[in-house]
């Protein structure tokens, strides 16, 4: 563990936290895309498949019950809870995530580190994350207002794996096992696709004006 | 370097 490794696990806790605490205080889950929250779900269930096999250290088991169960309990809410699911605006959240995850199911079975049913399901849950937060970022762009905590929500999450990224350069460079090589360019596909957000939430932020993405 | 055993990052 190295300190951009817990930053990023971290900062990953408190996106999660931030939605939970939107969504469970002001009832509201208005802005937040339901579809990038289920992609979450199975990237954290198709991930964590050895979470009771190979134990690693409590924390990394804790901090795995935590993913799982908050993704589950959120998309829970969204589609069950009988006044946060009224605040979910199902036709703005039109982007077709299933269509997302058949290419990173056929890249996962060609391209991955063991032939493995799971490690070919630990490659497809990097791939699907990398994309999972397109239903969000084309939410944001359609609603025009975006409220703090859901520009803090996405932030935090974009930011998270922004110090992944520091993590494996680090362990590269300090470790005699490296990071393999599927893991540093899901990461960097999925970092990047948070560029023009990052750009226009540094943007709200120095000039102090509302976040607006264009459309 | 080898390629690590286990995956240990979250």
């Amino acid at each position: 563990m190295n300190i951009f490794r817990l930053a990023g696990d971290m900062t990953h806790l408190f996106s999660v936290l931030v939605l939970l605490l939107k969504i469970h205080t002001i009832k509201s889950c208005a802005g937040i895309s339901l579809k990038t929250q289920e992609l979450y779900a199975i990237v954290f269930a198709t991930r964590y498949l050895d979470i009771f096999t190979n134990y690693i250290s409590l924390y990394n088991t804790i901090m795995k019950l935590i993913f799982l169960g908050s993704s589950f309990s959120i998309v829970w809410y969204m589609r069950r809870h009988k006044i946060v699911r009224r605040s979910y605006d199902k036709d703005q959240d039109t982007f077709r995530h299933y269509f997302l995850m058949l290419p990173c199911l056929i890249l996962a079975l060609i391209i991955n580190e063991k032939f493995t049913f799971r490690e070919v399901m630990w490659t497809f849950s990097l791939y699907l994350e990398a994309v999972a937060i397109l239903p969000q970022l084309v939410l944001l762009q359609r609603t025009r207002n975006i409220d703090n905590l859901t520009g803090q929500y996405v932030f935090l999450l974009g930011a998270y794996r922004a110090f992944y990224i520091l993590n494996w350069i680090y362990r590269y460079f300090t470790e005699e096992h490296f990071v393999h090589w599927i893991t540093w360019i899901s990461g960097l596909v999925q970092t990047l696709l948070y560029a023009d957000f990052f750009y226009y939430y540094f943007q709200s932020w120095k000039n102090n004006v509302k976040l607006e993405l264009p459309a | 370097k080898e390629q690590p055993l286990e995956h240990d990052e979250l």
